[in-house]
């Protein structure tokens, strides 16, 4: 078990190095133990750089660097050990224009191997998506769903979705 | 594909029969503040087995049941429908679907159907062994929890590993 | 002691139920006392009514409503106990534009007493500062000021800040 | 209005020396993920005395020293001075400004001036007396942490109140 964890720590540690530099654009980053000879309770410690800054602890990261450093992780761990389907609520909030491209890039590519649902209020976001569902409260109170086409209209009841290549 | 389509009523804001469609690649969720997004990835969440009220935004598990609005009456019970494709052989069964169903009353316990018939939640975790789902912390990132990815404590930043493993 | 906490408790409820209600464009929000023997140490109670929904605990709440409704009650706060400066980092964050509106109505309204300093990445409420400050870092790693014109292009040495209203 | 000015030099990502002049109403801060907006609202706490380090997003106090980017060396010192008109007699001092300035060098303790002369924080606190400033959770609301506003405990939800009295 001890092997088991070391192994997928490693695997993670590998592909995060990865997953950050294509969200940030560059720099680099790093996870370490903080007791190594004691890794199965060992903390980590993690040390990022963004491109141009210097080495530091990601306690000093603006909110938006920790979100994207935050997703650079999860996809990390997404690509060592997949999951069928991942459910993202609105991760993308606090990135700017120069992120959201990035992570949507990194997104359209996983999304090749598994399946994604993601709530958003980004329009770059929407924009990668195969498939648009508004949810409204036509009714006070109570939800329902509208099948959007792609350029976020409402699609009518006999016409097909466009699904993007 | 995973996750092939949802059906839910009486789930927090869905009181009417609701039933949405899955597609492969990334679907995106989109709508005001309030209006019911976060409320279908909880959703997912509770038919996959969720325990934990806290997880659900709720205080008792009765309160995932529609409460009422200005207009409408409460309902007495909620019911979510879940169907997943086997595409890949992924599920250790040997249908190309399945179904599961989660139903709970007011004062009452939730109740578990596997393709139809009754079925406790063990045998339902069962059938998802290995393949990461129903790991809260894994295959659903909710509203707000991308910052505790990298949570500020060293020893918490290993949960998001040893889930992995 | 509990006089005066008594007082201010109950002139932040009162105030409550008026920003709630600007905010949220209707509804109404109740505060109470866990333990009305005991104010001094009570926890708080606090139920909300969106408009068109029902009354309820502040916990089964979107994620953009809890921001507009933590939004109301800080507001709330410095009616009663007016602070000279107010410094607000990225509030706005979760709101749509329908929120994003009446919150900046309230804001413009209260700039007229205090003086405020926000942080922020949304357009409407950049529009309604008197005076805009861009944050860049020209150097990596090195941030430096650039004071803005008011359609957000960047003011020469001699030009004359344009006031608003 | 009250907050004049502010010039900061060494102090986080602020290598060089910086003035930043504020008006009444209204100021937006703008700018990209990382650029140092939130810098400038820890400048200001940081300078009305914050002593601690978890509310700076830092480990140790000296953190908040430039510690350098790929292409310049740390500094040795980080300095802030702001400069607060008493236009209302909101402080009770004769002087219609004040100027506060903090100092820190690696390894040192941090030093206070009011008006040039080296004082005690204890001395400054005096001066904000009774108007609200200082108290971090009133008058500086920081990125993210509005919806601790409306904590899950009911318990917590009072400090706002508590504050206020
Ligand atoms: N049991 C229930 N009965 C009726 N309404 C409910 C129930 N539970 C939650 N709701 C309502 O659902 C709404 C929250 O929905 P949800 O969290 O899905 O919003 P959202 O679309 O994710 O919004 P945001 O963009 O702000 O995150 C709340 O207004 C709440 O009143
Ligand atoms: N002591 C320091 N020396 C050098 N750089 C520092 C120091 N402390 C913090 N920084 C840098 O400041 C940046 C964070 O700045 P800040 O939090 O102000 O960003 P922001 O403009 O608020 O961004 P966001 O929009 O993402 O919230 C980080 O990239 C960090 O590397
Ligand atoms: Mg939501
Ligand atoms: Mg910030």
């Amino acid at each position: 078990s001890e092997n088991l964890f070391l192994q997928t720590y490693e695997a993670i540690r590998e592909r995060f190095h990865e997953t950050f530099r294509l969200l940030f654009g560059g720099g680099r980053a790093e996870i370490g133990l903080v007791d190594r000879e004691d890794p199965l309770n060992s903390g980590l410690e993690i040390y990022v750089q963004p491109p141009g800054k210097k080495l530091e602890n990601i306690s000093l990261l603006s909110g938006g660097e920790r979100s994207l450093c935050g997703i650079a992780l999860m996809f990390a761990t997404f690509q060592v050990k997949p999951s069928p389907f991942h459910i993202l609520d609105e991760i993308d909030a606090a990135l700017d224009e120069a992120s959201i491209q990035r992570f949507v890039n990194l997104l359209v590519d996983s999304g090749r191997e598994s399946q994604f649902l993601l709530v958003t209020h980004n329009k770059r976001t929407i924009a990668c998506a195969s498939s648009l569902l508004g949810v409204t409260m036509q009714e006070s109170g109570v939800s329902s769903i509208i099948t959007l086409r792609l350029d976020g209209q409402e699609r009518k009841k006999d016409e097909e979705p466009i699904k993007v290549g | 594909g995973f996750l092939k389509r949802i059906e839910m009523v009486g789930f927090k804001s869905f009181a009417d029969r609701t039933s949405i469609e899955f597609v492969d690649g990334i679907t995106a969720l989109l709508g005001p503040n309030g209006c019911g997004k976060s409320n279908i990835v909880d959703a997912i969440k509770w038919v996959l087995g969720e325990q934990s009220v806290r997880n659900m935004r709720a205080e008792r598990m009765e309160d995932v049941i529609f409460g009422g609005s200005e207009k409408r009456k409460a309902l007495s019970a909620a019911e979510v429908t879940i169907t997943i494709t086997n595409d890949r052989g992924l599920l250790e069964v040997e249908r190309p679907e399945i179904a599961i169903k989660r139903r709970i009353f007011r004062d009452g316990e939730s109740e578990y159907f596997l393709n139809g018939s009754p079925a406790r939640l063990k045998e339902i975790r069962e059938l998802f062994h290995d393949t990461g789902i129903g790991k809260s912390a894994y295959s659903v990132m909710e509203q707000g929890r991308i910052d505790q990815v990298l949570s500020n404590k060293p020893e918490e930043r290993r949960c998001l590993f040893e889930e992995a493993a």
